[in-house]
């Protein structure tokens, strides 16, 4: 089983590590709540 | 010839039969020493070398692939006709002509030919338009060996079909055709054949990696322990990859020293390693079958296994039946690498190599995703509701135990919510809860911060345009095909997209990503194909598209709006959502869960 996500465009600032392994076709393995990315519609509040 | 020719001629006459056959095979110069290898190795000693002694021997121990062709037919009334040819025990039909006296079907068939074994083929033709069943109108009988050893200018030969019921009333004619494979061409097709499947990056060589797939496939312990020293006498020319004629040399040679393939990498069966060209012959019409060369279909395989064994192998669930025996097959074991975010270290999760093979064969190539359409989806949604029936009774709860043991490196017991005696059925452990804070939320307070929906292989990417490029390559995937034609997709045009695979070991309930509200839940009915990343990164197979799925539209303040789709996949169809339309959600609560059922 499968879920997807989409986002609107430039709605989502997906974690770099994410993409850069998805670029290379390699699966992430991650657990619930674990972080993903951040919202780039408004400025973010959120100092990270 | 015909209906009556119907009993096997004399064994002299039989002998003579089988020098024109050969006579027929055109057999060149550089395959010489290769096949008289295979045929040595069946008598024992090699004495004699040359064409004219390999004619010999090789026509005192045929055994070959014979491509049965049936063409059309005429008969007295219009109907809707189906044709079958049975042989032995094998029974191949075609598909339904259009209505019509004059049926025109084209479908051809390769089937196994042997010295000693049924060389008589039975035609039948049937009449479909019932509703309740199809009648037998009229048959033939044909003897192989004669037809392929008769001198004839003609492609093909007409046949007059017999009514059943009395011999002397001919109902109609049909014509079919037949010719003999040389084995060595079936050799080097098989080679070709199984280079494709495990030549990942489509190069027409194999690496070193792709190599040690296909000899684990293989099943042979031995050879896969000795795979690097197997690569270097297969690379001849030192250039570091094997080349199709590389492979098939290699196969060949090996084969007659210590036997490479011990097991068929498709059906699992053990083959008799002394009999090489019938290994050969049993993995060609095998491959065959998955990737549907012909169009006639049925089973080289028994018909239980025709019909059980090949929807099993269309998905890595399979395990759920067979994990006793499964992903402990040792040499067959085949594995993926996936990157653990936790430990920031590369990963192998093993996947039996038969089932990957099986899947390559089937759901990466067009044919055999034609298969798929002959029916089989509507087995795959049924297999999976029975399975669903099975995990939900209480006998299934015996299996938990087992399934624990399987997975004991990958599952936590210690994190689930209730004692295994808490669970009365296997799907009540299946969508098992965990204790409350083993999986903390980042940034909880910060709802400008999305998180991972469920333990999981996750794939993201910036946009669809990197998803494809990347990752999804069936044909026809779309943002508003995945949506299905209830949610508007304008939003999403272009949005980034964020995949999340539950492997059978995972815990299978999903959370919300983003806080927010629930805007839409919409059902979106479909298939049930596998959506392993072998169906995923197949161009003919369209999974997130065709599945099943439940699709939500969240309303939030940060993301605007997120689309959240529930894919369901073979055996594992079921989807649960445990909040409504207008609900209002906070990231990391309790979504849904994914159980096994249609």
């Amino acid at each position: 089983s499968t879920v997807i996500c989409v986002f609107e465009k430039g709605a989502i600032q997906i974690d770099e590590d994410l993409l850069a392994n998805s670029s290379r076709s390699l699966e992430t393995l991650v657990s619930v709540g674990m972080k993903l990315g951040i919202a780039t519609r408004k400025q973010s509040k959120t100092d990270l | 010839m015909g209906h009556a020719s119907s009993k096997s001629p004399p064994e002299e006459e039989e002998g003579s039969h089988l020098s024109r056959l050969k006579q027929k095979l055109h057999i060149h110069g550089h395959h010489h020493h290769r096949l008289r290898r295979i045929f040595r190795r069946s008598h024992g000693n090699g004495s004699g070398s040359g064409a004219s002694c390999l004619k010999l021997l090789a026509a005192e121990d045929f055994a070959g692939i014979a491509l049965i062709s049936l063409i059309s037919a005429e008969m007295k009334f219009k109907d809707k006709w189906l044709a079958c040819v049975s042989l032995g025990e094998k029974t191949f039909r075609t598909e339904i002509s259009d209505h019509t006296e004059k049926p025109v079907w084209n479908s051809e068939k390769k089937l196994l030919l042997e010295r000693n074994g049924p060389h008589l083929a039975r035609i039948s033709v049937f009449e479909t338009n019932r509703i309740s069943k199809n009648n037998l109108i009229g048959y033939c009988e044909i003897d192989l060996l004669e037809f392929l050893t008769r001198d004839s200018d003609s492609d093909f030969e007409v046949f007059e079909l017999f009514d059943p019921s009395s011999s002397s009333i001919v109902v109609g004619k049909i014509s079919v055709s037949c010719s003999v494979e040389d084995p060595i061409e079936t050799e080097k097709s098989f080679a070709r054949h199984i280079l494709s499947i495990v030549d990942y990056n489509e190069d027409g060589q194999l690496s070193f990696s792709e190599f040690c797939d296909l000899i684990k496939a293989f099943g042979n312990q031995v050879a896969a322990n000795k795979r690097e020293e197997l690569f270097k006498a297969a690379d001849k020319n030192g250039d570091g990859v094997v080349s199709m004629d590389e492979l098939a040399d290699l196969l060949a040679i090996q084969q007659e020293k210590e036997p490479l393939i011990t097991c068929c990498p498709v059906c699992g069966e053990i083959l008799e390693v002394s009999d090489r060209l019938n290994t050969v012959v049993h993995l060609s019409l095998c491959f065959d079958e998955g990737t549907g060369n012909q169009i006639m279909t049925g089973g080289f395989l028994t018909d239980k296994q025709a019909s059980y064994g090949w929807i099993f192998k269309l998905s890595e669930w399979a395990h759920f039946s067979t994990y006793d025996v499964g992903l402990n097959f040792g040499s067959s074991a085949s594995h993926i690498l996936v990157f653990d975010r936790r430990t920031k270290r590369l990963v192998e999760e093993l996947i039996d190599g038969k089932i990957v093979m099986s899947m390559r064969t089937i759901y990466q190539s067009k044919i055999g995703l034609r298969l798929i359409d002959k029916g089989a989806k509507e087995l795959l949604i049924s297999i999976s509701e029975k399975q669903g029936r099975k995990m939900n009774s209480a006998e299934s709860a015996k299996d938990i135990p087992k399934f624990v043991e399987f997975f004991k490196d990958q599952l936590n017991l210690a994190e689930v919510k209730y004692p295994l005696e808490h669970f009365k059925t296997f799907n009540e452990f299946f969508i098992r809860e965990l204790k409350p804070g083993v999986r903390p939320i980042a940034f909880m307070e910060h709802d400008d911060v999305a998180v991972c929906a469920a333990d999981s292989r996750l794939m993201a990417f910036k946009n669809i345009a990197d998803s494809l490029r990347f990752w999804i390559k069936g044909q026809k995937f779309s943002t508003q095909g995945l949506l299905g034609k209830e949610i508007r997709s304008s939003n999403f045009i272009d949005g980034s997209l964020v995949i999340f695979r539950l492997a059978p070991q995972d815990y299978h309930r999903f959370h919300v990503p983003v806080s927010g509200t629930i805007e839409k839940l919409v059902n979106v009915p479909g298939n049930l194909y596998t959506v392993n990343p072998i169906a995923v990164n197949s161009k003919y197979c369209n999974v997130f598209t065709e599945n099943k799925r439940v699709v939500s539209i969240i309303s939030t303040a940060e993301f605007g709006k997120v689309a959240f789709v529930a894919i369901g996949a073979t055996m594992v169809g079921s989807i649960t959502f445990l909040k409504k339309e207008g609900d209002s959600i906070k990231k990391g609560d309790e979504f849904g869960y994914f159980s096994f059922g249609g």
